[in-house]
Formats: C-alpha cells, structure tokens, sequence
C-alpha cells in the first residue's frame, strides 16, 4: 500500500 | 501602519473558503510587494501559499514588513458580516496587537469595522526550490472539482497519470474502480480547453481528501495548473483573478503518496 509522504521531505526550512 | 483597500470584498471571502479546510490560523506577512501567506496543514502534507499582489489592492500601504497571526475561523465570523461587493479595508498600527476590518457598502451608506486579535504564530517557512515540471496540465477548474469530488467517493487516494494521449484521473477502494480521462483538446471555446505540456509522462498517487480541499479554490479562477515531476510534490495553482484584476495566485503543494 502506498505510503503519504510529508512534505519536510521535499523541502527545506528556510 | 499597513493599509490595504480591495475593491471586491468577496475576494477575500473566496481566498478564505480555499483555505480554511486546511489551516486552523496562519500569518499573513505584509510588505511592499503584497500580502503573503505561506503555510502548512498540521501534518505537514500540504502547504499554501497565498500572493495578493499590492498592484491588485484599490489602495496599499505597507511602512514596513509586519507578520499578521489570524486565527482563521474568527476571520471567517467577520468576513461572514461584509456584503460580497463591499468595499473592503484591512488596516493595523505597527506592531498592534488587532487588526481593523472596515466594510463599505458600494453605494456608501452604510460602513461598519470590526477589531479582531492578532496571534502571535511561530511559523516555520519552507523554500520551495524552482523545479521544471514533467508535466503541466492546464484545465477547467470546475472540472477538476467535479473530478476529484467524484472520484473521492472510491477511495482515500487519486492517482493522476500524464501521457502524451491526455490525464487519466483514477481511484480504487471498497466499492470498485473509476477513472476519468480527460484528451487534450482544443476546443473553440477555450474555456473548456484541457492544455498538456509533457516533457516526460507522469503517474502520482495523492491523497482524495487533500484534492477536495484544493478544489474549493475554484470559485477564485475558471482556470487550475497541476504541475507533475516524478516523485515531488504535485502544484495545484489557482489565479486569483476577476475580468478586469490579476490579484496573485493561490498555489497549493501536496506530498505523493509513495511505494512502502
């Protein structure tokens, strides 16, 4: 089953 | 001080409805160039960002940057008081703890404000880096809504494929299957158009229930832009735009779902 990734994962805090 | 005038009101009534599903409170970051909102839904799926540009404001001021806390159910409750085309002003004293909200009824007779309490909101901002995308797919944003409204009934997740042949939207779970394709078309009446711009196809599976969310934006433009690259968040952006106003553009990122 597919998993929900989360954002953090794709993008960097500024 | 910042002061803001906006023509419409009831922009702002639209810009809250597509954004309330997700976010409990957010800040808007005022400066020169506009108002601001970047933020993202407690789970960390899906981030909005909202640009209001100063151009599309009657009248805006803006002394210096400041980041306004609303909570935005409260928000909804006063916006709940303005006629769709009041006139309506935003306004707050440097480092004030409200914010005014002043409505004019268009023929002038009739004005009313209301203060509302500011929070202070510890949020964090992501960088988004530029990406070209794989695929971008421009469509009816009403359709899009009927979409994913239709294809949530199957299951939590939608997965949108992009091939050179058009978008197929699909959903599986407990009762079947549905699919819906859409053929690149170039209808006379280009409102109705669906546009593909394909560097390479393109299959991402996204959360039914975050899709529904994004889809209450389409009040704001006829027209919605999903940008697809493999394995990144999925773009879903709305111009905030009326015949004769470029207001900015709500854009919404959402994570895929992927592969355990």
């Amino acid at each position: 089953k597919a998993k929900q990734s989360s954002l953090m994962s794709f993008f960097q805090k500024k | 001080m910042f002061e803001a005038r906006l023509a419409e009101g009831g922009i702002l009534k639209k810009v809250l409805d597509a954004i309330k599903e997700l976010l409990n409170e957010a800040s808007f970051d005022c400066s020169e160039a506009g108002l601001q909102l970047q933020a993202m839904d407690n789970s960390h799926v899906s981030l909005v960002s909202l640009n209001l540009r100063a151009e599309g404001f009657e009248n805006y001021r803006c002394d210096r940057n400041m980041s306004m806390g609303m909570n935005l159910a409260s928000l909804v409750k006063i916006m709940k008081c303005s006629a769709n085309d009041d006139v309506l002003t935003i306004k707050a004293q440097d480092n004030a703890d409200v914010v005014t909200f002043v409505f004019e009824s268009k023929n002038g007779d009739r004005v009313s404000d209301f203060d509302m309490k500011l929070m202070n909101l510890d949020q964090e901002h992501l960088g988004i880096p530029e990406t070209d995308y794989a695929c971008v797919i421009k469509m009816p944003s009403n359709e899009f809504a009927k979409i994913v409204r239709d294809l949530s009934q199957f299951g939590e997740s939608i997965a949108i494929a992009c091939s050179k042949q058009g978008v197929k939207f699909s959903s599986t779970g407990d009762i079947g299957t549905g699919n819906i394709k859409l053929a690149q078309n170039s209808s006379a009446d280009s409102d109705d158009k669906v546009v593909v711009d394909l560097q390479e196809p393109v299959t991402l599976t996204f959360a039914s229930r975050y899709l529904n969310s994004f889809a209450k934006a389409a009040g704001l433009s006829e027209k919605v832009t999903l940008s697809m690259s493999p394995d990144v968040p999925l773009v879903v952006e709305f111009k905030v735009a009326t015949s004769d106003n470029d207001y900015g553009y709500i854009r919404y990122y959402l994570a895929p779902k992927i592969e355990d």
